[in-house]
């Protein structure tokens, strides 16, 4: 299909920012009704993601700051990828969401798997 | 497409029973690796399905018993429905994962947005 990640993507994503505790991300999640946030440093740059199954891991081992559970090599993608190519680096990854970053690193988006399988009940 | 759901569906499913903990199921669901997991009574009826954005709700307000966040009217679907009869049900209800029952409503498996999202990188 020539459907890509821009077509897709969540535009206003939710962010949070590093060094904040896990229960202000888990209100944040709430709050918005999403799994992932992309985390943030000071200055803007993405440096990590968490999701609720950060949020699990927290619970399951009595965590309390962000920086102990968020994860930092994040997994990205552009707004002019295919689905095709996002939907396999998510399987290849085990994850269900890409943070969508443009030329200069900033976070414009998000894709997650849950909006790729909405395409399976309208494609066909 | 004829893909049903009992082709894509995950068969060794991480089920727990209703009176827990919230940590006791957030420490399933990192042992494992998911992030849903059907709620079964003493007698092995489903009763209500916990996800990992349930724990981050836990989370933001204090709370301790699976009772106090799992969802109790559960969407379920069974091996012979089509996937784009499921995926259209998870966006329906927003939701991103359907335990799948038999005849006798035991449940035999569980079917994610995750899993779906996958055909897209495939089939196209
Ligand atoms: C490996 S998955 C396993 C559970 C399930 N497959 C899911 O995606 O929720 C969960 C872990 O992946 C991490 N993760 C999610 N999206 C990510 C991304 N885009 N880049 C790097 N790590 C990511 C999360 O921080 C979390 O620690
Ligand atoms: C409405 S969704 C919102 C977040 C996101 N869309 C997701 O699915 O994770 C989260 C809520 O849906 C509930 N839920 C998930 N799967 C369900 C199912 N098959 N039947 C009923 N409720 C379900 C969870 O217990 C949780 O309270």
């Amino acid at each position: 299909s020539r459907t890509v990640v821009g077509d897709l993507m969540i535009r206003n994503v939710q962010l949070i920012e590093e060094g904040t505790t896990i229960a202000v991300a888990a209100r944040r999640m709430i709050q918005t009704s999403v799994n992932h946030l992309p985390v943030l440093s000071g200055s803007g740059t993405l440096v990590g993601i968490v999701t609720s199954w950060d949020i699990a891991k927290a619970v399951a081992s009595n965590y309390i700051w962000l920086d102990e559970i968020m994860s930092r090599d994040v997994i990205t993608t552009t707004p002019d990828e295919s689905i095709e190519a996002a939907a396999k680096k998510m399987q290849k990854h085990q994850i269900s969401a890409l943070p969508v970053i443009d030329e200069s690193g900033h976070v414009i988006g998000l894709i997650t798997s849950e909006a790729i399988s909405v395409l399976i009940g309208v494609w066909n």
